[in-house]
C-alpha cells in the first residue's frame, strides 16, 4: 500500500490459498489505518506447518517492529500456535504481517496457509487509562472517529489547550453607567490558573471611576520598592497608557481613569494563594481643562470645573471686541467635548476703534485724549478761524463710544459745520487823513 | 468808482470783478458758492446773457493779477421783476450767480453778511461803495485797473426824488426811482461809482461787521453835482435771495 492510501478495511491470504502454499514462500504485509484508529485482524482459517515456535513455517505480526504474535498449526494441531476464532486487535494503527515458509513440507498434509480480513477501528481514547499527566480532558471527554474532543461544564470555559477548563469570568462588556465587579469566588480564595478580562466601555465624553473595596488580597512577592506583582495580578489598562497591575493586599481605593473605557485583566497561575477583589464602578461626564481667564472680557458661566457638554461664552468689556484669528466675531461659545478638550481656543478682546473721525471741511479735528481713535478717544472740531466758525457750541467734544461711533457729550454722531463768517475783513480801511 | 482811492488788499474781500464779454461789472460774495449782482448785467432788453459768458475773479484787488484765474458760473438767476426794456426801468434790479466749484474762504476772499430784515437805511449814514469801474482822472474817465472805494451817505428819498426830478425838467431822461431803490451820494457831486462798478457793493457797517446794504444800480452821469447815484435796496430781496439759494 503507498503511504497516501487510506484504507479501512480489506483481507489478505497466504500465496496461492486455498490451495497449500508453496515452500520457500516469503511474503510481508505492512498495513496502516488513520491516526486514532487500531485495527482489527479477524483469522477466518489459518493452517500453516505446524511446528514448536513456528520454528518451521509461521505468519508472524509486528507492531512497530515488536514482535506481537507468531503463529502456525490449525486450530485442532497439538502444538504450534494458532489465534483461535477472536479477532486480535493492534495496539497502534499499523501493523506488519510476514509469512514464511520452509523448504519442505510433511507429505501426508498439504497445509493451505491462511485467510484474514482486517479492518479499522475507532479507538475510544476517552476510555483509556490516565497517563501520568492525568485525564485528556479535565472535564468532558467525547470520543469522535479517529479522535476526540473535551468539554467543560456550564460556568466553565476550555483554554487554549483544548483539554483543561478554567472558570469563566470577566466576560462580555460592561457598558452601563455603573455596575459591580469582583474577582470569581471573591471573597474566598481565586481559582488557579485564572485570566479573566473585564472590559468596561461607557459613552464618549463619559469617564470611568474604579471604587476598591477595602477588602483587597491578590499575592505578590513584597521587595523594599513594595509588592511585585509575580503571579497573580490584575492589570488595569487604559487606552493609550502603559498596563498598570496591582497586587498586594492594600486597596487602591478610589482611581478615577479620566477615560472612557477601561480593562481590567485578573490572572492566577496554578499556585499560590489570592482572595481576590472587588469595585464598583461609575461613571461621570468628562473633565475639560479650566478654560482660563481672557483680559477684558468675562468667561461665563465661572465654575470650579467643568465638563463634558458645558458650554462657555465670553463677553469683552464695554469698548472691546472679539477677536478670533485676526478676525471679528460676533458672538463666541465653546463646548467641552467627549475627548475633554474645549472645541474652539478662546479668542481675544481687542479695543474697539472708531476709524478716522469724518473730516470736516473748511476746519479740522484735534485728539484731546487717549490713543487715536480707540475707545474713549476724546477730539475736538475747529474751524479754520477767522473766517469760519463753530455752528453752535464751540466747545462740542466728541468721545469715541462702544458703539464706534464719535458722539458728542449730547450723544450727537453728527458732526458739527462750519459756517462762514462774513462781513469781517482781516484788514481795516485806516482813512486818517483829513 | 469816482473820486475814490485805492482799496488795500483783504479790506473788501466780498468784491467781484464780473466781465460778461468784453463788459466789465461787479458782483459780492454772500456764500460759498454765490455771488449777487445786478440784474442788468446779465440782461438787457429782456435777453439774459449765455452763462458761459460770465467770468467772475476774486481775491485781489489788481485786475492784472486776477484776470488768469476765472470762476465760472453754473446757473444764473435773474430776478423774474427784473424789466428794463425801455432803458428807463431799472426796478428788481438784482441777480445771483451760482458758482461751479464753492469757494474757500481766506483773507482776500470772504462773504458779505446779508441784511437783517429790520436793517434800518439810516439817512445820512455812510457807506462804502467799491468796484472796478470808471475812474475820474482830471476830467477824463479812464478804465482802472484796481479795485477802487468811496465813502457816501444814504441820501433822503425825497431829496434824491426832487435832484431826479430837477434833471427830467433839464430834459434828462431820468429812470424810475422805486421803493426797491436807495440813493446815496453828495450834493456837490464828485464822489460816486460810475460804469463797471454795476453790481458792485454799496456796504454799511453795524457792530464792527459790514452788510451788504445796496447793489450798484444806476445814476445819472457819474459824480454829477445834484444827481446822486442810485442802488438796489438789498433787505427787500431777503426772501427772494434765500429762497433762489435754497432751491439751486
Amino acid at each position: 500500500l503507498s503511504d497516501s492510501d487510506t484504507v479501512m478495511h480489506g483481507e489478505l491470504h497466504s500465496p496461492q490459498y486455498p490451495e497449500p502454499y508453496p515452500p520457500n514462500a516469503l511474503e510481508q504485509w505492512d498495513l496502516t489505518v488513520p491516526e486514532g484508529f487500531q485495527i482489527r485482524l479477524t483469522f477466518t482459517h489459518l493452517d500453516i506447518e505446524a511446528s514448536d515456535g513456528c520454528y518451521y513455517d509461521s505468519l508472524t505480526v509486528l507492531h512497530n517492529g515488536k514482535l506481537l504474535w507468531k503463529f502456525c498449526g490449525n486450530e485442532n494441531s497439538g502444538d504450534g500456535n494458532h489465534p483461535g476464532h477472536q479477532p486480535i486487535l493492534s495496539p497502534g494503527n499499523s501493523l506488519t504481517l510476514i509469512f514464511q515458509s520452509d523448504d519442505s513440507n510433511p507429505e501426508r498434509h498439504q497445509n493451505v496457509g491462511f485467510f484474514a480480513h482486517f479492518q479499522a477501528i475507532d479507538v475510544d481514547e476517552c476510555s483509556a487509562p490516565e497517563t501520568g499527566n492525568g485525564p485528556l480532558c479535565s472535564q468532558i471527554c467525547l470520543n469522535t472517529l479517529g479522535s476526540y474532543l473535551c468539554a467543560c461544564h456550564h460556568g466553565y470555559e476550555l483554554r487554549s489547550d483544548k483539554s483543561t477548563c478554567v472558570l469563566t469570568c470577566g466576560d462580555g462588556i460592561f457598558d452601563e453607567p455603573e455596575g459591580h465587579l469582583s474577582s470569581p469566588g471573591y471573597p474566598n480564595l481565586s481559582p488557579y490558573s485564572l485570566s479573566c478580562q473585564y472590559v468596561i466601555s461607557v459613552k464618549n465624553g463619559f469617564t470611568v471611576s474604579l471604587n476598591f473595596s477595602d477588602i483587597f488580597h491578590i499575592e505578590s512577592v513584597d521587595s523594599e520598592n513594595g509588592p511585585h506583582c509575580l503571579h497573580h495580578w490584575l492589570q488595569v489598562t487604559l487606552p493609550n497608557k502603559e498596563p498598570v497591575k496591582l497586587c498586594g493586599k492594600k486597596s487602591p481605593g478610589l482611581i478615577d481613569t479620566n477615560s472612557s473605557s477601561v480593562t481590567l485583566e485578573y490572572h492566577t497561575d496554578n499556585e499560590g494563594m489570592s482572595k481576590g477583589w472587588s469595585l464598583d464602578y461609575s461613571t461621570g461626564r468628562m473633565k475639560c481643562p479650566m478654560p482660563g481667564s481672557v483680559t477684558r472680557g468675562r468667561v461665563t458661566p465661572s465654575m470650579t470645573e467643568y465638563f463634558y457638554r458645558d458650554h462657555i461664552y465670553v463677553r469683552c468689556d464695554q469698548g472691546y471686541k472679539l477677536m478670533m484669528n485676526t478676525q471679528e466675531i460676533k458672538t463666541f461659545s465653546t463646548v467641552c467635548q467627549s475627548n475633554g478638550q474645549w472645541h474652539l481656543p478662546l479668542p481675544e478682546c481687542h479695543i474697539i476703534d472708531c476709524g478716522d473721525p469724518e473730516p470736516l471741511l473748511n476746519g479740522g479735528v484735534t485728539f484731546l485724549s487717549g490713543s487715536q481713535n480707540q475707545y474713549l478717544s476724546l477730539v475736538q472740531y475747529h474751524c479754520n478761524e477767522p473766517f469760519y466758525s463753530l455752528e453752535g457750541d464751540q466747545n462740542v467734544t466728541f468721545t469715541c463710544e462702544a458703539d464706534r461711533q464719535w458722539r458728542s457729550n449730547d450723544l450727537a454722531v453728527t458732526k458739527p459745520t462750519c459756517l462762514p463768517v462774513c462781513g469781517q475783513p482781516t484788514q481795516e480801511i485806516r482813512d486818517f487823513l483829513r | 468808482i469816482f473820486g475814490g482811492k485805492d482799496a488795500p488788499q483783504n479790506t473788501i474781500p466780498w468784491q467781484v470783478l464780473l466781465t460778461v464779454g468784453s463788459g466789465r461789472g461787479g458782483g459780492i460774495i454772500i456764500a460759498d458758492k454765490w455771488i449777487m449782482t445786478a440784474a442788468h448785467v446779465l440782461a438787457h432788453k429782456g435777453q439774459q446773457v449765455s452763462k458761459d459768458l460770465v467770468k467772475m475773479y476774486v481775491g485781489g484787488t489788481e485786475v492784472g493779477a486776477m484776470i488768469n484765474s476765472p470762476l465760472y458760473a453754473e446757473s444764473v438767476h435773474v430776478h423774474p421783476g427784473y424789466d428794463s426794456v425801455d432803458d428807463l426801468s431799472y426796478n428788481n434790479d438784482i441777480a445771483l450767480i451760482k458758482l461751479g466749484n464753492p469757494l474757500t474762504f481766506r483773507a482776500a476772499v470772504m462773504p458779505v453778511c446779508l441784511p437783517a430784515k429790520d436793517s434800518s437805511y439810516t439817512t445820512g449814514k455812510i457807506g462804502l461803495v467799491s468796484g472796478f469801474g470808471l475812474v475820474n482822472d482830471n476830467g477824463s474817465r479812464i478804465l482802472t485797473n484796481r479795485m477802487k472805494y468811496v465813502q457816501l451817505p444814504l441820501v433822503d428819498r425825497k431829496k434824491c426824488n426832487d435832484s431826479f426830478n430837477l434833471l427830467k425838467e433839464r430834459k434828462h431822461k431820468v429812470p424810475h426811482l422805486t421803493n426797491n431803490m436807495f440813493c446815496a451820494g453828495t450834493p456837490e457831486g464828485g464822489k460816486d461809482a460810475c460804469q463797471g462798478d454795476s453790481g458792485s457793493p454799496f456796504t454799511l457797517t453795524e457792530n464792527k461787521q459790514f452788510w451788504v446794504a445796496g447793489i450798484v444800480s444806476w445814476g445819472v452821469d457819474c459824480g454829477l453835482a445834484g444827481a446822486y447815484g442810485v442802488y438796489t435796496k438789498v433787505v427787500e430781496y431777503l426772501d427772494w435771495i434765500n429762497r433762489t439759494m435754497q432751491e439751486n
